[in-house]
């Protein structure tokens, strides 16, 4: 889960 | 959220209301890459595909419904619009498109979090945007006649890839489990490609002129 936190930016 | 991340977006959501602004009051397209639009709304198609399957926010939701039609907006002025799409640069803006989708893709393929066709045009999306600008320069380059528009577009398109910057900087000190390092080495490729641009707009702000590049 920690790999997709970029995924929260526009 | 912090400030650098939503100043970043504004700067980004500014900037398409700009083109916007620009195609509708002069009714003329001139200057602008229809390649880099389209490689834009590629991005967003490819990088959006979350809205079907992940929720973050309302603010993300929004926001990607916004970029996403907009470009579609803009894509749909430059070329069937009456008046508009007869100002296109037809024949100065030959920038071929997969001489950067081809290379992203393979990139996005190689390099990646994990190997899933959603994770992967993620990716592609990330390595396509640092590089899209590059018709728009090039055009630039080219026809050398900016208006204060399209010098203004540009400008704030820079300045929300340099307020990204802020924004992981601050994130990476902030939010331990936060490491994006393919999203950091493409947003500062991106914002590189920007400098040149930004010498010259800078000096000619300074001098009180109109933005010529050399």
């Amino acid at each position: 889960e920690e790999s997709r936190s970029g995924h929260d930016e526009l | 959220m912090n400030l650098f991340r939503l100043a970043g977006d504004m700067s980004h959501l500014f900037s398409i209301v700009l083109i916007l602004l620009k195609i509708y009051t002069s009714k003329s397209c001139a200057g602008l890459s229809m390649k880099t639009q389209e490689l834009y709304t590629l991005v967003f198609v490819t990088r959006y595909l979350d809205l079907f399957y992940s929720y973050v926010s309302l603010y993300n939701t929004v926001m990607k419904l916004i970029f996403l039609a907009s470009s579609f907006g803009i894509l749909w002025y430059m070329r069937y619009h009456k008046q508009v799409k007869q100002t296109y640069d037809r024949e100065q803006d030959t920038f071929r498109h997969y001489i950067l989708v081809v290379p992203c893709a393979v990139l996005a393929l190689i390099v990646n979090n994990e190997l899933s066709v959603t994770e992967v045009l993620w990716t592609f999306s990330i390595y396509l945007e640092a590089v899209a600008i590059l018709p728009q320069l090039v055009l630039l380059q080219r026809t050398k006649n900016v208006d204060n528009l399209t010098g203004q577009y540009i400008f704030f398109l820079g300045a929300y890839r340099a307020l990204y910057i802020l924004n992981w900087i601050y994130r990476y000190w902030t939010e331990p489990k936060y490491r994006q390092y393919l999203v950091w080495a493409a947003g500062l490729v991106q914002t590189g490609l920007y400098a040149d641009f930004f010498y010259y707009y800078l000096k000619s702000w300074q001098a009180g002129e109109k933005l010529r590049l050399p």
